[in-house]
């Protein structure tokens, strides 16, 4: 128990910081920020608790709860693709998890989530932004159809339209 | 593998029978307030073995689509008798989840709500038990419990800012 | 005590739906939704609870709980600008209140706060949504000065640009 | 009545002295994530007097801006003594909000985090207790104890679903 935790913690440890620094990074900081899981108590890891820090670009070391709304999404989101990397599972379900981002973290996401989805990681994602839609393969489309009072769906393929 | 296609009958706001999909490697769900988006999550999240309160719901009953005014009581009328342009609430639910393994052989993964409000469940419409139908999905690495792969709407900050007994359990659950 | 609770009541319960109607009227509903106070203990009404309902537009009564996230937004709102008619603070601080809305009702709000902004009623509205900040008479920008770590603010008049 | 302008100084990201507004009847904030938005948010709620607690805080200590790490300790510098380009974290930090009222007469009330970690409160530069600073802005129907005028970011769903003893409360303080 205590081995398969300790290979499960020591996975996405090593692979955490490249992943936030793959979602962080821009222009301006190319290298993006630094992000890594630390141990309360090392003689018994699975007694006490993981600590997640994440630090966005050319920003000094705070709590976790210092970070803004935005900030802390980003964090999340490469926790939970580090988490994957150690057991994909076959598919992600996110719903408007970019209510908080602002258009160019929302554009980071969307390029993320397109270079990464492939027949084995599926994501089926919820949103109301335009930016992350737009870079999906498919669309799928719910209106509530009031005759009937009833929600519909309209399946819509975008890759013949995306140069 | 991969989700190839839902289809649901009478659950929350998808009134009688509907098939949703295909979806593709990266499928994006879109639509205005109130359409029924996070309905067609939460059928994700009921096909797989999810609770009813983290649903939204506070009973299994209330995941059924209901037409009418809750408060035109359902009592007022005996079962199967239809006023004129008031048909009854439906007192079944369904949904399926169609699975692509990494084969390309089909799973359906289907649970219903029954009329007495339990939950039964079927692969390839074959009625199973909870624990061989979890079991199933946990060799697809599908892991209900840790549910690591689906974040309900407005969850997703506390996920950076869960205690580290909360971390340690999600870790301890995908180990 | 109980006179001033019930005055206070009866207020807000009288101007509520009209508000909530002003807040989801649209072309296809122009009735809009209906919203009410009601009290769960009539003899004693500080003792116990009064609870709010809001039905959106075509919809059939339901549990608060079971409204989605913008449609439960926007009833927040309203109770929010209700409570105010009764009692009016003379400003609005609000951060991105936006977040779960679709484009159509981020416009309803920002409608709504530009015809009810005035000398006597400010609002200072946080928002990463052009439909909402574009309504507004002026921006106040803020971005991070790297240079000395620091937040820094610009102001930029909108009136003038606005036809 | 209504606010005209804020000045900071040294509070949360908000490096020494500045002045934000005049704000407009109807005015917006914008800027990336984690420019700083809510901190001015932030700003406007602590110079009312609302707790360090509900400003994402646990200490007012915490609201002082920090430019260097926290890690490299404070204490190895003793104070007054600047390193070589790292000069040390401000020790006090204050907000003044400028408000007009009915009449067009300008009131400012300042409220500052003094180096013992307290709070201290002036209108128009006359230091004065809590109570009547909250009295002279109850005045102007500011009530922070109800407020209802202030949505913080993600606070906003739960005041439609509130329980009916909050809700009750609300009304309660407005009344
Ligand atoms: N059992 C049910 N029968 C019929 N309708 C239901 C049932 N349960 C919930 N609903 C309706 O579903 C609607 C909510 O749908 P949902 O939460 O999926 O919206 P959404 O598309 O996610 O919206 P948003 O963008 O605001 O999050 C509510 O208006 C509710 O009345
Ligand atoms: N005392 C302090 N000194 C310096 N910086 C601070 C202090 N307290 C918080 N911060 C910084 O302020 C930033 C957060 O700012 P804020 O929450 O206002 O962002 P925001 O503009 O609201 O972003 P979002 O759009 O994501 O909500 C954090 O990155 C944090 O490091
Ligand atoms: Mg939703
Ligand atoms: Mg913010």
């Amino acid at each position: 128990r205590c081995k398969r935790f300790r290979a499960a913690y020591d996975h996405i440890e090593k692979n955490i910081d490249q992943i936030y620094k793959d979602l962080t990074k821009s222009r301006s900081f190319p290298l993006g920020g630094t992000a890594y899981l630390s141990l309360e108590d090392n003689e018994e890891p699975y007694l006490d608790g993981v600590k997640y820090h994440a630090m966005p670009p050319m920003k000094r070391f705070r709590d976790m709860e210092q970070l803004s709304g935005g900030e802390k999404t980003m964090a999340a989101l490469a926790l939970l693709f580090a988490i994957h990397s150690f057991q994909p599972s076959p598919f992600f379900v996110l719903d408007e998890v970019d209510a908080a981002l602002d258009n160019t973290n929302v554009g980071k996401i969307a390029n993320y989530i397109r270079e990464h989805a492939s027949d084995t990681f599926q994501f089926i994602v919820i949103s109301l932004k335009s930016t992350l839609y737009e870079k999906a393969q498919a669309l799928v489309g719910i209106y509530r159809d009031q005759e009937v009072n009833s929600s519909k769906t309209l399946t819509l393929q975008l890759d013949k339209f995306q140069e | 593998g991969r989700l190839d296609r839902l289809e649901l009958e009478n659950f929350k706001s998808y009134k009688g029978h509907q098939t949703i999909g295909p979806f593709h490697n990266f499928t994006s769900v879109i639509g205005p307030n109130g359409a029924g988006k996070s309905n067609l999550m939460d059928a994700i999240s009921f096909v797989l073995g999810i609770k009813s309160a983290q649903l939204r719901s506070s009973q299994l009953k209330d995941l059924i689509y209901r037409g009418r005014a809750m408060q035109e009581d359902d009592e007022e009328i005996p079962d199967g008798m239809a006023i004129e342009g008031r048909t009854n609430n439906p007192k079944r639910a369904w949904v399926m989840a169609v699975y692509k393994d990494d084969n390309g052989n089909e799973i359906k993964f289907t649970r219903s709500i029954t009329t007495s409000g339990a939950s039964e469940y079927k692969i390839n419409n074959k009625v199973v038990t909870y624990a061989k139908y979890n079991s199933t999905l946990e060799q697809q690495n599908i892991l209900v419990k840790a549910r690591n792969f689906l974040v309900f709407q407005g969850d997703v900050e506390a996920i950076a800012s869960q205690s580290p007994k909360d971390l340690t359990r999600l870790i301890e659950q995908i180990s």
